[in-house]
């Protein structure tokens, strides 16, 4: 699931 | 969101707001490079692609347009305002900044996490980011010594994701599976670009000088 998280960065 | 990212995005926005000031009121682009510009706004189209498609937070939204806004106006600026156009040092700004694209490209096709479109534009958006500020970078030892707010500026823009590592580094320990090498790897060439500008730029604060 680490690939599918969110992009929560800029 | 910890503190070391907040105090990053800030340090962003603030190296954002620092050349939108500059440009915006002494109408003035000396020292600032149109080449580094344009390639932070290609970072910034290409990273931001799924502003729409998905949401983290009102926060991520609004800085996410404010980057986006930001660095389009700014280009726009020093391309098309007539007195902003004029002060722009194009002999000296140079840097051939679109042989820099097509390496990040490729790279992004062999290295990511993920080979679908927006992944890959996303980490070709992290390459071309860490090397953006190669032609900034040059036009100052070009120009030899700059004013203060371009200096202010190059500054945030070199320690925001310096602060951006200390995120990582504290996301690495406080979050399972939280391992991004990529980025990682390309936030810390990044920000080792900037090693000698720092040099120069604290020994001014020590030296009380302008940056040599």
């Amino acid at each position: 699931e680490a690939n599918n998280e969110k992009k929560d960065e800029l | 969101m910890n503190i070391f990212r907040l105090a990053g995005d800030m340090t962003h926005l603030a190296s954002v707001l620092v050349l939108l000031l500059k440009i915006h009121t002494i109408k003035s682009c000396a020292g600032v490079s149109l080449r580094t510009q344009e390639l932070y706004a290609i970072v910034f189209a290409t990273r931001y692609l799924d502003i729409f498609t998905s949401f983290v937070s009102v926060y991520n939204t609004f800085m996410k347009l404010v980057f986006l806004g930001s660095s389009f106006s700014i280009v726009w600026y020093m391309r098309y305002h007539k007195a902003v156009h004029r002060t722009y040092d194009r002999e000296q700004d140079t840097f051939r900044h679109w042989f820099l694209v097509l390496p990040c490209l490729v790279l992004a096709l062999l290295i990511h996490e993920k080979f679908t479109f927006l992944e890959v534009l996303w980490t070709f958006s992290l390459y071309l980011e860490a090397v953006a500020i190669l032609p900034q970078l040059v036009l100052l030892q070009r120009t030899r010594n700059i004013d203060n707010l371009t200096g202010q500026y190059i500054f945030l823009l070199g320690g925001y994701r310096g602060l951006y590592i200390l995120n990582w580094i504290y996301r690495y320990f406080t979050e399972p599976h939280f391992v991004h090498w990529i980025t990682w790897i390309a936030g810390l060439v990044q920000t080792l670009l900037y090693a000698d500008f720092f040099y120069y730029y604290f020994l001014r604060f020590i030296g009380g000088r302008g940056v040599e």
